[in-house]
């Protein structure tokens, strides 16, 4: 599974991964 | 709370001891937003109960361009929302702290 680190400037640390899917809501 | 369409939950147990609390925020419904995102991904990112407001996170979201600035306010809800029932369950567990 992919994960995406993004450090914003003022230092805090956002981690992005992939929702499973069963956490989507039906659309 | 109200469905905003961003989803914010606890992304560790928490024991009602620490200031600073694991979160994960994601879309749940794009169609509640004014301007989708690229991502659809969940982002992870560590609140500050004690020195931080939700607002600062949501823009900070905004600035690292995971949304964009016109739902800047409904990030802000969506996290101030899980964080004020954070905030009830500790002092229900422990009252006087927190």
């Amino acid at each position: 599974i992919a994960v995406t680190q993004v450090v914003h400037s003022a230092g805090r640390r956002f981690i992005v991964s992939p929702v499973p899917e069963s956490r989507l809501k039906d659309q | 709370a109200e469905d905003t369409g961003v989803r914010v939950e606890l992304a560790e147990e928490d024991n009602g001891r620490k200031s600073s609390i694991a979160l994960r925020l994601w879309v749940e419904d794009a169609k509640k937003l004014k301007v989708k995102p690229k991502d659809n991904g969940a982002i992870e990112f560590t609140f500050d109960l004690e020195k931080e407001t939700p607002e600062d996170v949501a823009q900070e979201m905004v600035e690292s361009g995971f949304f964009h600035e016109n739902d800047v306010k409904i990030v802000g809800k969506s996290i101030r929302d899980r964080v004020a029932l954070i905030q009830w369950r500790r002092e229900r567990i422990c009252p006087g702290h927190g």
